[in-house]
């Protein structure tokens, strides 16, 4: 995936049985960002694979005043990866479960 | 370690805790 300053990954292990999943997302590298995001702090949260989109978290995130909303795209981006490569993982590893 | 929660109107709720030094990237 593209290197987009802020990076994310799951808070927990990914057993393929839930559709929602925890993920840790932080900044890396505040320089790749166009605002000032709030601190150097992770931001835990949930996210429901079926039911959400990384666009919706993402806006969230912009409104609870953790990043500028010149960065929504990015940090939405920057979930979107890590989404995708769980879900792929899960259809490759858990083919039976899905 | 301090942690902090921010509860957004729609009801997601964001745990903000300290990056450990080893996972910043240096600048």
């Amino acid at each position: 995936a593209e290197d987009t300053g802020v990076r994310v990954e799951l808070a927990e292990e990914d057993h393929g049985r839930k559709s929602s999943i925890a993920l840790r997302l932080w900044v890396e590298d505040p320089k790749k960002l166009k605002g000032k995001p709030k601190d150097n702090g992770a931001i835990e949260f949930t996210f429901d694979l079926e039911k959400e989109t990384p666009d919706d978290v993402a806006q969230e995130m912009i409104e609870s005043g953790f990043f500028h909303e010149s960065d929504v795209k990015i940090v939405a981006k920057s979930i979107r990866d890590r989404v995708a490569l769980i879900q792929w993982r899960r259809e490759r590893i858990w083919p039976i479960v899905q | 370690s301090s942690l902090t929660q921010v509860v957004h109107s729609a009801g997601r709720r964001f745990i903000v805790s300290p990056v450990p030094e080893s996972r910043l990237r240096e600048s």
